[in-house]
């Protein structure tokens, strides 16, 4: 098994030197990690099982390095190689990240890009990998479905104050006042996404798309009282049927307070019972901006 | 007070500015405060005694200019547009973002059709798409759109330039205010001493009814 | 201090705080 272990680990690098991944993992897949036959120890386990992971993502094969991953987690709670244990978050954030699992995959990037450490045993963590990372989490967290998770996130990255450095910085900040998004800033904004984040889906929507529509129904969910099914379709830019079934997908999953009237072809944003907690809201406002008033006079010497 | 505090160094500027220059080098900084994004309020520039001294000379139509900006719509600027400069597209976008503060004056609740009138906008989406991006965006005004009673609710609007005589209404209001509010306030004090005298009655016949059932136990064991 | 008197002017305008036709309902 020596052996074998050795021939497979320099076959494997030959095919990492000819940039053929996934055959570099399938050749070291094939090192049996489990034998009874070898003392293996568990940082031996998890370098290969991490080793293998990243090879796949190379090839963006979510599927195997999810596989190897999930070996890997057994092992890296108990494993005191920084190097490995930060190699298995990234692997694990952009395994994440190709599943569409957004915002679990912003939460994992946003981790990796608060080290603080610029060095780690023999390897050096550079600013521009950090911001890479920071950047990763702020697009997925866009990605992600709107609701009130999302804008939790969001509300985090937003007060980062390394965000606002960023050339993704406009958009998160639109993003996070539930601005609506046009065209034009959905068009930069894409060219920063990578294959998957474009992908096509069943509904003959792509990832992006999705994403936007659902977040441009949230923004206006927060500018009107209610709005005909044909002018929401106008707003998004998609067929009113359509605009119609993401709302009532929003309202079912609780992302977006509402009700849909189909006779009238309207949905209302606001449920009944809001009218008297937004009088509330509004007096508190009122007596905010009386005290905002009362203590500019106070400064001006009045 | 978000408005105010943004626009603070931008009325700053142009005071400071107005202050150093004279006549018509007065005019492209009129027409720049007038056309400047972040700008609702006119009232301190026109206090600047060079931009004053304007009046009665061949370029007092910008002061003319900066009195619409301070109080004016865009209903007022059609009616005097011989006697006033012509606009660019950014101060006509200001003035029309102006007339929707002076709306919002008079009434919490603008159907479209008299802000469509007010605008000069001839449908729905045109004039939603306006009070969103350059209204409600802007952060001159906040509210709700109704597409079912085709208005615009009004929760918080910027304040405009006082006009003449506007300083009595608003001392009248603030006076009603107060009142209302001592009024309510001892509404609320008698209303928690008949809660209080409620809940006393309340013990005591409790208490009764307990002594009376206890008499009675009493009198049958 | 015309800033102050905009911010007044802009407090003043907010009552009462809500006018529609749906509070009126639930507010009677």
């Amino acid at each position: 098994e020596e052996q074998v272990l050795v021939i497979r680990e320099k076959l494997a690098e030959l095919y990492e030197s000819e940039q053929q991944w996934s055959k570099a993992a399938q050749m070291l897949s094939g090192i049996d990690l489990d034998s009874c036959m070898r003392m293996i120890d568990d940082t031996f386990r998890l370098s290969k099982c991490v080793q293998i992971a990243r090879l796949y993502l190379e090839d963006d094969d979510a599927y195997n390095a999810e596989a190897f991953i999930n070996k890997a987690s057994f092992l890296v709670s108990s494993s005191q190689h920084e190097v490995l244990n930060l190699q298995y978050k990234v692997c694990y954030a952009r395994i994440l990240d190709l599943k569409r699992k957004f915002l679990e995959a912003a939460l994992r990037y946003y981790d990796i890009s608060q080290i603080e450490k610029r060095q780690i045993e023999d390897e050096e963590i550079d600013e521009e990998a950090l911001e890479q990372a920071l950047s990763a989490a702020v697009t997925c967290t866009i990605l992600a479905a709107a609701g009130p998770q999302r804008s939790r996130v969001l509300a985090t990255l937003y007060k980062d104050e390394r965000c606002s450095k960023l050339k993704i910085y406009p958009i998160l900040q639109k993003v996070y006042l539930e601005r609506i998004l046009r065209k034009p800033e959905i068009d930069a904004f894409a060219e920063e996404l990578k294959g998957h984040q474009k992908a096509l889906l069943p509904d003959n929507f792509t990832v992006l798309d999705r994403a936007m529509i659902e977040h441009n129904l949230l923004s206006a969910s927060k500018l009107y009282k209610n709005i005909s099914f044909h002018e929401l379709g106008t707003l998004l830019g998609i067929p009113p049927p359509k605009a119609e079934k993401i709302a009532s997908r929003m309202i079912y999953e609780d992302r977006m307070k509402g009700s849909i009237d189909q006779v009238e072809a309207i949905i209302h944003f606001e449920d009944d019972t809001e009218e008297l907690e937004q009088w509330d809201q509004q007096i508190v406002g009122v007596c905010q901006a009386l005290n905002d008033i009362l203590d500019s006079m106070a400064k001006k010497g009045f | 007070m978000d408005i105010e505090q943004k626009q603070a160094e931008v009325i700053d500027h142009f005071v400071k500015q107005a202050s150093v220059l004279k006549g018509p080098a007065l005019v492209p900084l009129i027409v720049e405060a007038t056309s400047n994004p972040s700008l609702f309020a006119f009232s301190e520039i026109l206090s600047v005694p060079n931009v004053l001294e304007l009046e009665g000379t061949e370029n007092s139509v910008y002061v003319g200019l900066l009195r619409l900006f301070a109080h004016g719509t865009w209903s007022d600027y059609k009616s005097n547009a011989d006697r006033l400069p012509q606009l660019s597209a950014d101060q006509v976008l200001k003035l029309k973002q102006l007339t929707v503060l002076t709306q919002a004056e008079t009434d919490k609740v603008l159907p479209y059709s008299q802000l469509m009138q007010e605008l000069d906008v001839t449908n729905v989406r045109e004039l939603e798409d306006f009070l969103i991006n350059e209204c409600m965006y802007a952060g001159i005004v906040r509210g709700k759109l109704d597409q079912l009673q085709r208005c615009f609710e009004v929760q918080f609007a910027a304040g405009r330039d006082l006009r003449p005589g506007q300083l009595g209404n608003m001392i009248q209001t603030l006076s009603d205010w107060l009142s209302t509010s001592d009024n309510m306030l001892l509404s609320i004090q008698e209303k928690i001493k008949w809660a209080d005298g409620m809940s006393e009655s309340d013990k005591k016949h409790r208490k009764d009814v307990e002594d009376r059932i206890e008499e009675v136990k009493k009198s049958l064991s | 201090e015309n800033s102050l008197l905009r911010q007044v002017s802009s407090l003043l305008r907010r009552l009462p705080v809500i006018e529609s036709g749906k509070f009126q309902d639930d507010f009677l």
